[in-house]
C-alpha cells in the first residue's frame, strides 16, 4: 500500500458516498446516468468475485463489500425508489457499444485465459469506459448539478491517483500490470475535458454548463 | 509474469 493508492481508494469511496447521499438527500437522481451506475455495479461484481476465494487484507475485503453495497444501493435508488426522477430521455447512451468491445477485448487480451482472470480483465476494461453514459448525458442536458461535478471530480481523481500508484509500485516493488495501466490511462483521459471545466468553472463558483 | 499473482488492488 502507498499514499497514492490509499488516497485513490478514499477518493473513490468519497465519490461513491457523495453520489449516494446526493440522491438520498435530494430524493432525486436528476442528471444522473443510471446506465453508468449499472455498469459500475457490473464492474464491482465481476472484479470482486474473489471476495469468496481469496483473502488479501481486512481493508481490501471491507472496501470491496462497501463498494458493492453502495453500487447496488445507488442503482436501486435510481431505478426503484426515485425512478420518477430518473431522466431516461437524456440517459440514452447505447451501452451495448461498450459491452461488446469490452467482452471481446477481455477474451482476446488478458493475462490468463481463466474464468476469474477474464472476469477481472472485463471489469478493468469496462471501468475505463463506464463513465461515458454519464458524460454523454451531461453533454445532452448541457449542464450538471454542482454536487454531481464533485462526484465526477473524485471519481476521475481516484484513477488518476492510481496511475501514480502504479509508477510508485513499478519503481519500489517492480510491480507492473500493463492491462490495468493502459485501461487506467484511457479512463483518466476521458475525464480531461471534465477536469478542465471543473477547475475553470466549478472551482470558481460557476455552474458547469456546456458548451463551455 | 508477476501480474499473474492475485490482484491485490481494489
Amino acid at each position: 500500500m502507498n499514499i497514492f493508492r490509499l488516497t485513490g481508494d478514499l477518493s473513490h469511496l468519497a465519490a461513491i458516498i457523495i453520489l449516494l447521499l446526493k440522491i438520498w438527500k435530494t430524493r432525486s437522481c436528476a442528471g444522473i446516468s443510471g446506465k453508468s451506475q449499472i455498469l459500475f455495479a457490473l464492474v464491482f461484481t465481476t472484479r470482486y468475485l474473489d471476495l469468496f476465494s481469496s483473502f488479501i487484507s481486512l481493508y481490501n475485503t471491507v472496501m470491496k463489500v462497501i463498494y458493492i453495497m453502495c453500487a447496488y444501493a445507488t442503482v436501486y435508488l435510481i431505478y426503484g425508489k426515485f425512478k420518477a426522477t430518473y431522466d431516461g430521455n437524456h440517459d440514452t447512451f447505447r451501452v451495448e457499444f461498450l459491452l461488446i468491445p469490452v467482452v471481446l477485448l477481455a477474451v482476446l487480451i488478458n493475462h490468463a485465459f481463466a474464468p476469474m482472470e477474464i472476469l477481472w480483465t472485463f471489469s478493468i476494461y469496462l471501468e475505463s469506459v463506464a463513465i461515458l453514459p454519464q458524460l454523454f448525458m451531461i453533454s445532452k442536458t448541457g449542464e450538471a448539478e454542482t454536487i454531481t461535478t464533485h462526484y465526477l471530480f473524485f471519481l476521475g481523481l481516484y484513477r488518476t491517483l492510481y496511475l501514480f500508484n502504479w509508477i510508485w509500485r513499478f519503481y519500489f516493488e517492480g510491480f507492473f500490470d500493463l492491462i490495468a495501466v493502459v485501461a487506467g490511462l484511457v479512463q483518466t483521459i476521458l475525464y480531461c475535458d471534465f477536469f478542465y471545466l471543473y477547475i475553470t468553472k466549478v472551482l470558481k463558483g460557476k455552474k458547469l454548463s456546456l458548451p463551455a | 509474469a508477476d501480474e499473474l499473482q492475485e490482484h491485490d488492488e481494489l
